[in-house]
């Protein structure tokens, strides 16, 4: 439905914009290279079924979204490495990988590897973000182009959220995925103090500053 | 299989 693929083209908007932010100013200054590294994650734990994915649709997206962060990972960990900032990335992120960890353990769909995996990323997924809004939080202000990233993949999840009311109404055999609902639920939440300030400032066209 | 199993979303 149209939710989602508002959804799916808002993250790869968000993969481009970064990108391009990186290309173009040649620098990955303000970006989290410890949130990059657990999108990569994400994605290789919850694509592990991508051999046997059914829909193209799926396909394509998966494909996209994994090589596309093996790419970004690459200009922030390799091409353009002296611009990035170990100092400013200091999220402690085995509290996330521990948090997504133990809930993928206690309460996955089915004891198997691909759900527990699945579980995993998708917890993980919910707070991989927090180490690049800490970053935010501590740089105080973000390029335009940083704040644009943010804002599309905030946008991506949350999304999704009237997906999931839209499929609840018309699939009448559709059960709701709690997992998948209730760490998207999460993960809009926690973007929605930078939405309000993307929100405020951006779209006046000031710069992207914290209070 | 149950619903869980055929994930179809990304």
């Amino acid at each position: 439905n149209i939710f989602r693929v508002l959804g799916d083209f808002s993250h790869l908007a968000s993969i481009f914009i970064l990108l391009h932010k990186i290309q173009q100013l040649k620098s990955c200054s303000g970006i989290s290279f410890k949130s990059q590294v657990l999108y990569m994650l994400v994605y290789i734990t919850r694509y592990l079924d991508l051999p046997w994915t059914s829909s193209p649709y799926n396909f394509i997206f998966k494909v996209l979204f994994i090589s596309s962060e093996l790419y970004i990972i690459y200009l922030m960990a390799r091409a353009y490495k002296p611009t990035n900032d170990p100092n400013l990335d200091t999220f402690h992120v085995e509290f996330l990988l521990g948090f997504a960890g133990l809930l993928a353990l206690l309460f996955p769909y089915k004891y198997t590897i691909l759900e527990v995996f699945w579980a995993f990323s998708i917890w993980l997924e919910s707070v991989a973000i927090l180490p690049q809004l800490f970053m935010l939080q501590r740089t105080g202000e973000a390029e335009a182009m940083t704040a644009h990233y943010i804002a599309a993949l905030g946008m991506y999840r949350a999304l999704y959220i009237p997906n999931w009311i839209y499929r609840y109404f018309s699939e009448p055999t559709h059960k709701v995925d709690t997992i998948a609902v209730t760490a998207g639920i999460l993960q809009t939440i926690l973007y929605s103090d930078f939405f309000w300030i993307y929100y405020t400032k951006v779209m006046r066209g000031e710069k992207f500053k914290l209070p | 299989k149950g619903r869980y199993f055929v994930k179809d979303e990304l």
